[in-house]
């Protein structure tokens, strides 16, 4: 699964993902990126998320929307919001993966709790990262 | 105006697990990752939208083979690739979804369609091919999408019931 969030000049985020399922799927089995709210989520007041990992634990977390609310009705940062969903809600469940997230100031998470992991970042304060988590 | 733009950009859970990445593919991985950033900030960086950013990465990792998306996708238990994509923005809670789709080299294009030229958020297989076709989208031959990693971690995996994410060395879990 690919995936991507980004925040413009004007303060307007975006989400988008992409996958090619799991090896040897059938049944029509979808995953968790064509699930708004699930591994895809967008929303000004609070941050846009692209989810990765084993979807049906991510549909069953309604992670991406969790993070959002947890930002939009407790209040919690960005970074604090993508750490509770990932290292606690969904591990509790036995789920797998991680997201990237950003807001609307273009602060930037992308917390994992599984090996593998590809991701890249790049922001107009300096910010520049591309890394393989091992 | 806000100045402060930014972007972000996976590549899934790892293809090559632990003690399998050589220099020479970490090389590659880190240079599709590079190319997919520096699309995508240059969209921001030149002022254009978050929605176009993302989208513009997106490609660059469907195009890539070394990630389970558009080109690089997995088999399915019947030899096929079957594709899903969703994006979404923030502004208006506008978003488009596309699922179980064959044959389309940038799913995340379609989901773009959906969400701009449809009344529709989510549309899936024969239907949403047909929504691609009437919006001037091409079907890929198979061939597009072959790949000897993906199709020797499928001959793993045929005839059996069990299934496989890519970071996952478990081959008898129902979630993978």
């Amino acid at each position: 699964t690919v995936g991507a969030v980004a925040c413009d000049k004007y303060g307007n985020i975006a989400a988008a993902t992409s996958t090619g399922g799991m090896t040897n799927k059938k049944w029509g089995r979808v995953g968790d990126s064509p699930m708004i709210g699930a591994g895809n989520y967008a929303n000004n007041k609070t941050c846009a998320v692209s989810c990765t990992g084993s979807g049906e634990f991510f549909i069953r977390g309604v992670v991406a929307y969790d993070v959002s609310c947890l930002m939009e009705y407790k209040g919690m940062s960005l970074e604090a919001a993508c750490n509770e969903v990932i290292n606690k809600r969904i591990l509790s469940i036995g789920g797998d993966g991680g997201l990237i997230a950003v807001d609307a100031k273009g602060n930037i998470s992308m917390p994992f709790n599984t090996e593998g992991m590809y991701r890249a970042c790049k922001s107009s304060i300096g910010i520049e990262e591309v890394l393989i988590y091992e | 105006m806000k100045n402060t733009f930014s972007i972000a950009i996976h590549g899934g859970a790892g293809t090559l697990l632990k003690g399998q990445m050589t220099q020479e593919k970490e090389l590659a991985y880190k240079n599709a990752l590079q190319s997919a950033l520096t699309e995508g900030y240059d969209v921001l960086k030149n002022g254009g939208s978050s929605i176009d950013a993302v989208e513009k990465a997106v490609i660059i990792l469907e195009n890539c083979p070394l990630f389970n998306a558009g080109k690089g996708s997995v088999f399915t238990a019947e030899g096929t690739h079957e594709m899903d994509a969703a994006i979404m923005e923030g502004n208006k809670l506008q978003a488009g979804a596309v699922s179980l789709i064959t044959g389309i080299a940038n799913p995340i294009s379609l989901a773009r369609n959906i969400m701009d030229k449809s009344e529709h958020v989510f549309l899936a297989g024969d239907g949403a091919l047909e929504f691609a076709k009437i919006n001037g989208f091409s079907l890929e031959p198979a061939s597009y999408f072959y790949d000897e990693l993906r199709y020797n971690q499928w001959q793993d995996l045929k005839g059996s019931d069990n299934f496989q994410l890519d970071h996952s060395v478990k081959k008898d879990s129902k979630f993978g």
